[in-house]
C-alpha cells in the first residue's frame, strides 16, 4: 500500500470516464474499463458505480505530456499511465497516456488497455507496487493474454488486507442511470481495432534445433550485420557475435540482447553514425540502439517505400560512404537512401545486371572495411564496392577462423 | 556491447531522471557527501536493483538499464506522490 495506508472509507465508490482515446471504439474503452473493476469487485465487498457527470471518486481521463498535475507524461514508451491512492479532489483519479497505443487485445504493437487499467485502478483503491514478477501491480507492463484473466493471489492478497474478502457473491458492476447528457466528447472517429495478430512468439518446434557448428561447411545465415564495431551473424534463434576485442566467438541467442523481438530475422542493418541497427522480419521490421528497441516499433516495410507486393526482404546492407541501403528480394534489389529516407529512383534493378558474379538470391549481406559480403546458403561473395566487381568467393563461416 | 561515449553520457542522465521519478532520488548538491564521498546515485541503484531481483551492484550495466527502459506505470516504486 502506499505510506499511512490510504483507502476508501465505503464500499460504493463511483467513477467517471472523462475523454476517451482515439485508438479504440468507445464501447471497447468502457468494456475494458469495467472488466478492469470487476478484478478487483470479484474479491473485496466494494462495488464500483459509472456516474457520467459531476466528481466521482475516480476519474478517468487519457492525456499526453504536461496535464495538469506535477507528473507530465513522456511520449510513446517509458511511462504508461499513473493513479493516485484514494483521496479527495486528484485522489483516487487515474491518467492514461495518450502518446501510447491502446488496443483492446494484447498485440504486439500496443498496450492492453484492461490490463494497463486494472494496475492502474489498484492504485487508485490503495495498493502501491509489487515486486512479484507476474503480479498485476508489478511496475513493468507485461503483455499477456487477457482473455480469461485472473487477478494474481498477490494482488489479491494485498487488495483484501485493505477491504477484506466480498460479502455476497462478486458484484457486477452497476451501471448508474443512463446518461442524461450526451456523452462528454464526441464520438471519435471509430479505429477498427485489428484483430488480435498472433503474439510473434519464437518458433518453438517439438524439438528446439541445435546451433549449428561453427565450422560446419553447409553452415548459412538468415541475416547479418555490424553493431558497434562488432559483427552479429543470425539463424533462427541463435546468434554468432563476432567482436575485434575478442579473439574468439561469442554465442548468443537473439532473446538474450532483445527479449520482446521474434527469433528468425529475414535481414539486419547498421547505420552506424546513427547508432541505430533495422531488423526485419515478413512485412515488418524494427529498429535497435544497443540493448535498447525505439519506441513505435515494429513499422511495415511498405514505411520504407517498398510496395505492397513486397511481403519480405531477403537481405539488407548500408554503404556508409555514400549513406545508401541496398535491399535484395528475389533477384532484385533497391537502394534507400538514409539521408532522404527514401527510396532511389529506377529500382529495383537486377541484381545480376550490377553486381557481376552475383547471379542468385542474396540470404544476408554485410559491409565491412569497405568491401561487400553478399551470403548465398554455405558461400559468401566478396565485392568491391565502388566497382560493384566479384573479388573473391568464400565459405560463409570465414568469419569464425575455421 | 560496446557503449558509444556520447550514450554512457545520456544512459547516466535517462537513469538518474528514472531514479528522481520512481526512487525518490535526489542529486545531493552539498558537497558534503561528495566529501564523504558517499554516492546516493549508487544507492538508489541498489535499491532499484533489489526490487526488480537484479544482481544488487550499485552500477549501471546493460542490464539495469534495460529494466529503466521497460514500459511502465509512473507510480514511484517506493513512495506515493506528494
Amino acid at each position: 500500500t502506499f505510506p499511512l495506508s490510504p483507502k476508501w472509507k465505503k464500499e460504493d465508490v463511483t467513477y467517471r470516464i472523462l475523454n476517451y482515446t482515439p485508438d479504440m471504439l468507445q464501447a471497447d474503452v468502457e468494456e475494458a474499463i469495467a472488466k478492469a473493476f470487476q478484478l478487483w469487485s470479484s474479491v473485496t465487498p466494494l462495488r464500483f458505480t459509472r456516474v457520467y457527470s459531476g466528481q466521482a471518486d475516480i476519474m478517468i481521463s487519457f492525456a499526453s505530456g504536461f496535464h495538469g498535475d506535477f507528473y507530465p507524461f513522456d511520449g510513446p514508451g517509458g511511462t504508461l499511465a499513473h493513479a493516485y491512492p484514494p483521496g479527495s479532489n486528484i485522489g483516487g483519479d487515474a491518467h492514461f497516456d495518450e502518446d501510447e497505443n491502446w488496443t483492446k487485445f494484447t498485440t504486439y504493437n500496443g498496450y492492453s488497455l484492461f490490463l494497463v487499467a486494472a494496475h492502474e485502478l489498484g492504485h487508485s483503491l490503495g495498493l502501491g507496487h509489487s515486486n512479484v514478477l507476474g503480479a498485476l501491480m508489478y511496475p513493468i507492463y507485461m503483455a499477456r493474454d487477457t482473455r480469461d484473466y485472473k487477478l494474481p493471489q498477490d494482488d489479491i492478497d494485498g487488495i483484501q488486507a485493505l477491504y477484506g474478502r466480498p460479502k455476497e457473491p462478486p458484484a457486477l458492476p452497476t451501471k448508474a442511470f443512463p446518461p442524461q447528457e450526451p456523452t462528454e466528447m464526441t464520438p471519435a472517429e471509430a479505429t477498427t481495432e485489428m484483430p488480435p495478430r498472433k503474439e510473434p512468439t519464437e518458433t518453438t518446434p517439438s524439438k528446439a534445433p541445435v546451433r549449428p557448428q561453427d565450422c560446419d561447411p553447409h553452415l548459412s545465415f538468415d541475416a547479418i550485420t555490424t553493431l558497434r564495431g562488432e559483427t552479429l551473424f543470425f539463424k533462427g534463434s541463435y546468434v554468432w557475435r563476432k567482436s575485434p576485442y575478442f579473439s574468439d566467438i561469442e554465442h548468443d541467442t537473439i532473446s538474450s540482447f532483445w527479449p520482446s523481438l521474434v527469433a528468425g530475422f529475414d535481414a539486419a542493418y547498421e547505420v552506424d553514425k546513427r547508432d541505430r541497427v533495422l531488423f526485419f522480419k515478413d512485412n515488418h521490421y524494427w529498429a535497435v540502439s544497443g540493448y535498447s528497441i525505439e519506441p513505435g516499433f515494429p513499422k511495415p516495410i511498405q514505411n520504407l517505400g517498398f510496395p505492397t507486393s513486397v511481403r519480405k526482404i531477403d537481405a539488407a546492407v548500408h554503404d556508409e560512404n555514400t549513406k545508401k541501403t541496398y535491399f535484395f528480394v528475389g533477384n532484385k534489389y533497391w537502394s534507400f537512401n538514409e539521408n532522404t529516407q527514401s527510396m532511389e529512383r529506377g529500382y529495383p534493378r537486377k541484381i545480376a545486371s550490377d553486381f557481376h558474379g552475383i547471379g542468385h538470391t542474396v540470404d544476408a549481406a554485410l559491409q565491412k572495411n569497405g568491401l561487400f559480403y553478399f551470403f548465398h546458403g554455405a558461400n559468401q561473395y566478396e565485392v568491391d564496392i565502388k566497382s560493384k566487381k566479384l573479388i573473391r568467393k568464400m565459405k560463409s563461416n570465414s568469419w569464425f577462423n575455421c | 556491447f560496446p557503449v558509444v561515449p556520447e550514450k554512457e553520457k545520456e544512459e547516466m542522465q535517462f537513469a538518474k531522471k528514472y531514479l528522481e521519478n520512481f526512487y525518490d532520488f535526489k542529486e545531493e548538491k552539498s558537497s558534503l557527501l561528495k566529501r564523504k564521498n558517499l554516492n546516493p546515485m549508487a544507492d538508489k541503484i541498489r535499491e532499484m536493483q533489489s526490487f526488480f531481483g537484479l544482481e544488487v551492484t550499485g552500477e549501471l550495466n546493460h542490464k539495469t538499464l534495460a529494466m529503466m527502459k521497460q514500459p511502465r506505470c509512473g507510480m514511484p516504486d517506493i513512495r506515493s506522490y506528494s
